[in-house]
């Protein structure tokens, strides 16, 4: 869980959002 | 006869399938495996997804997600349980893409909640 | 039994929500609900794995009763994982 939730917060820092969403967390789901 | 190639496959191997230099993408590789949650602080951020060098292709695991919202057609092996669990994710994922607010997921999970559960 | 998966799940579902704050706490970015839904999906589904595989790795070892050693197993993919894992188990040992 932890895992999940800082790599999609990563992703969402790099994508410049403040928030993450459904699709940040698509991205970085495979390597999961 | 042995686990190496023979003369005759080697040739074949060195025509068809090697790459060389002269190729574009010079090696292929997996991105790097890190478990950044156990990682401490500092060097969590020290972590910089690095730019492969040139020639060199990182295989992307996301670019294709596109496709992974439905089961492929197999041939005498069928999709693996944790495959089947994959792509039941990407369809929950596509399903509440646009979702605002409030989340469908939760209210219907919400009322089988006890605290009892969670301790 | 269905009301016992979904009781399960929500259990789940509470408890991502709260790790999931933790790991966004020290960051100005938060989670959308329907992130954290997702995340909470995953992880019940990937206990759903773990417990197959817990229940194959005792049963290989002829033994009725899942230990820690099942568990480490599930960690042998990743070193660091597997070292972490080592280390909180000694803990909890002690």
């Amino acid at each position: 869980v932890v895992e999940a939730a800082i790599r999609s917060i990563r992703q969402a820092q790099a994508e410049d959002l403040p928030c993450v969403d459904v699709d940040q967390l698509e991205k970085v789901l495979p390597q999961l | 006869k042995d686990c190496f190639l023979s003369e005759e496959e080697f040739k074949l191997w060195n025509r068809f399938y090697r790459l060389r230099d002269s190729d574009e993408i010079k090696e292929i590789t997996l991105p790097p495996v890190q478990f950044l949650s156990l990682q401490n602080e500092e060097n969590r951020s020290l972590i910089k997804t690095q730019e492969p060098s040139s020639g060199i292709h990182q295989l992307s695991l996301s670019e294709w997600r596109l496709w992974q919202d439905h089961p492929l057609p197999t041939y005498q092996v069928d999709h693996s349980d944790r495959c089947h669990h994959f792509i039941t994710i990407m369809q929950m994922i596509e399903g509440m893409r646009h979702e605002e607010g409030e989340c469908s997921y939760e209210l219907k999970v919400k009322s089988y909640l006890q605290m009892e559960d969670v301790s | 039994r269905f009301s016992h998966q979904q009781r399960l799940k929500a259990a789940v579902h509470y408890t991502v929500g709260c790790l999931c704050s933790e790991a966004a706490a020290d960051t100005q970015v938060q989670l959308s609900r329907q992130a954290v839904a997702a995340i909470a999906e995953v992880t019940f589904r990937q206990c759903e794995n773990f417990a197959k595989d817990l229940e194959m790795f005792a049963r290989h070892a002829r033994r009725s009763t899942i230990n820690t050693e099942d568990v480490k197993l599930l960690a042998r993919r990743s070193n660091s994982l597997l070292k972490y894992i080592t280390e909180k188990n000694e803990e909890i040992a002690q």
